[in-house]
């Protein structure tokens, strides 16, 4: 049989967080390293 | 002792923070809903256990073993390991209905214990793989594999189609399993051989920034990936990429463009199988609205991944709503063409 899944698309958990203003800080708590990838490139790689 | 494997990279949980495509299952008898990512960069299908102690079940729905009289108890622990901790959970076996196609004995993992708080907020309850079996890290045959075995569908084929319309647009999205849905693509399928059977892992002949080969200039290699919203690449390549679009870094990782600028901004090419993937900047740029104001993202994130073959990028939904994709199991290639 060939069966057809319709798939749901919703707001992500990232923008759900945005738009409550959280997102920061949950990638505060959850992801520090997020942070210190803004100056990733300002160091030799690896 | 759990049957622990190490899962992807620590980005695993956090690419579950943009995924944005579900649909429901059903499991046991009579039958319990869920709704899952089908994600072809994972094989294994775990839903929240009645068991379950974390945040995350208390808000979505959660397997109630007792309930099932199609239910056979397995008792050996799984574990997906996360950047930020373990998945840990029961493995089971039960009787599976994924649209009119029914499955039965199908392994899944009964989830006890789900890490950090990403989990709370999704959508979904959990995740249906379709990846390799090489990829599970629960034992036994992945859904799609028990799929082939107990001829359920026609071909060893399934597809995608992801449509960027925000909700309400008609479909929003459409796994075809067993075959393709031609009305969702312009013809022909152009074939690029899978280089290694755990992810879709295809090769990547090169990537060009406004028709100037930029990165890869050698060939590096590609998973295609349901389950990842963005476009991912070594750090290096994503960092000089960001600035040839013009991207500037926020202080939490993300890239911003200038709305205002999209018209002008190179298109970003990806070459696979010989054949060119293009896309605009109004195709890998992601807007959101905050409050009234809109802002665009870029679509493309550092995730360093290393394989065997050389640094993994990954076609995430940013690629796949531009292009169709068909996955064959029988052929053991990755099919793509313009939705």
């Amino acid at each position: 049989a060939v069966v057809r899944i319709p798939l749901r698309r919703a707001p992500s958990i990232r923008s759900q967080l945005r738009a409550d203003g959280l997102l920061e800080e949950f990638l505060r708590d959850h992801r520090p390293d997020m942070f210190s990838r803004r100056y990733a490139h300002c160091f030799p790689s690896g | 002792t759990p049957s622990l494997r190490l899962g992807r990279s620590s980005e695993r949980i956090y690419n579950f923070m943009d995924a944005q495509y579900y649909a429901d299952i059903r499991l046991g008898t009579p039958e319990q809903n869920f709704s899952v990512i089908f994600d072809t960069g994972s094989a294994d299908l775990w839903v929240p256990s009645s068991y379950c102690v974390s945040q995350a079940c208390a808000s979505h729905r959660r397997f109630m073993a007792f309930d099932s009289s199609t239910f056979h108890h397995d008792g050996r622990m799984f574990g997906i390991h996360y950047g930020s901790g373990h998945l840990l959970g029961v493995m089971a076996r039960d009787t599976l209905k994924v649209g009119g196609l029914t499955i039965l004995n199908q392994e899944f993992g009964e989830s006890v214990y789900e890490p950090g708080s990403t989990f709370v907020l999704a959508k979904f309850d959990g995740v249906l793989g379709m990846g390799y079996p090489a990829l599970a890290e629960i034992l036994g045959n992945p859904v799609f594999d028990n799929m082939l075995a107990q001829k359920t569908v026609d071909e060893p084929v399934f597809s995608f189609y992801l449509s960027r319309r925000t909700s309400g647009g008609n479909p929003e999205g459409e796994l075809m399993l067993g075959g393709t849905d031609e009305s969702m693509y312009i013809a022909p399928i152009h074939w690029i051989p899978v280089t290694a059977k755990g992810y879709w892992q295809i090769k990547l002949d090169s990537v060009a920034v406004q028709g100037v080969s930029s990165f890869c200039p050698r060939g590096c290699q590609a998973i295609v990936d349901t389950g990842t919203s963005l476009i991912t690449g070594p750090s290096h390549d994503i960092f000089n990429l960001q600035q040839l679009i013009g991207a500037t870094p926020t202080n939490i990782g993300e890239f911003l463009i200038d709305c205002a600028r999209l018209s002008s901004l190179p298109h970003v090419t990806f070459v696979l199988g010989g054949k060119e993937y293009t896309l605009t900047a109004e195709q890998y740029v992601r807007k959101e609205m905050l409050g009234d104001r809109e802002m665009c993202f870029s679509g493309f994130q550092s995730v360093d991944i290393l394989s065997p073959e050389g640094p993994l990028w990954i076609l995430g939904d940013v690629f796949l709503t531009e292009f169709y994709s068909v996955f064959d199991r029988g052929q053991d290639r990755v099919g793509l063409a313009p939705a």
